[in-house]
């Protein structure tokens, strides 16, 4: 009813979920996100210390070229798009010289359009 | 355009080359 | 329809193209042919979901034309992003 767990509620995520350092895991943090162009104006994390697991968005990339089955919500269109761009990469990954991509685009370029 | 050119240029410079192939767009990607 | 998406994506290639030798001159580096063409792909998917969420920011403020407020929506999850898009856009007011 109320926002706040109740204190039994509580207890049982202390006791269940709650992160403690006998459990003898780092906290997991993403890692911290550095543009090149842009100044950036991103809060440093507090815990970007050594006893923080630092998670890998493209350790796993080369897997997610296919859509994992979901349950009750489906991808997004995002993902979608990031699985056809895999895909594509995969297929030029051993191109040498003339690409495939601009050989197959460069037909429709128009000057007007630029 | 300019970040991700800059970001795969970056990784690529960290792995000593002097030239953005695209497995340094393809390592970029997931962050950008 | 085809015909104009392919154009296009040839229009927004030949920028990427540009853009990435504007880089290239600045790092002393050089670009594959490949890694011009994920830059370009990515950034015309990309373009398709901001052009869906403009829509729908426009759509969600009764309007029929998107504006810079649904722009700067765009830039919500970024400081950085943001703070750009905010500085170009009161350059462009000005």
């Amino acid at each position: 009813e109320n926002w706040c767990l109740t204190s039994e509620e509580f207890e049982e995520w202390s006791r269940i979920y709650k992160l403690k350092e006998s459990d003898g895991v780092k906290e997991p943090i993403l890692p911290q996100s550095h543009f090149e162009t842009l100044e950036n104006m991103e809060e440093i994390a507090a815990s970007q210390a050594e006893d923080a697991h630092k998670l890998s968005l493209s350790e796993w990339r080369l897997w997610q070229n296919r859509p994992f089955p979901t349950h009750l919500v489906d991808h997004s269109a995002r993902c979608f798009h990031f699985i056809d761009v895999m895909e594509m990469i995969e297929l030029m990954r051993h191109e040498e010289g003339d690409c495939s991509y601009e050989l197959e685009i460069q037909p429709y370029l128009n000057m007007n359009d630029i | 355009v300019r970040e991700a050119a800059a970001r795969g240029a970056r990784q690529a410079q960290a792995e000593d080359l002097d030239r953005v192939d695209i497995e340094h767009v393809e390592k970029v990607l997931p962050q950008l | 329809r085809l015909l104009h998406t392919q154009r296009l994506k040839a229009a927004v290639h030949y920028t990427v193209g540009c853009l990435s030798q504007e880089v290239a001159e600045d790092k002393e580096i050089q670009f594959s042919k490949q890694s011009i063409a994920a830059i370009s792909e990515i950034t015309f998917r990309q373009c398709e979901n901001f052009a869906k969420d403009l829509e729908m920011f426009a759509r969600h403020g009764k309007r029929t034309i998107i504006n810079t407020e649904d722009v700067k929506l765009l830039a919500r999850r970024s400081n950085s992003l943001l703070r750009y898009i905010t500085q170009k856009s009161e350059e462009l007011a000005l």
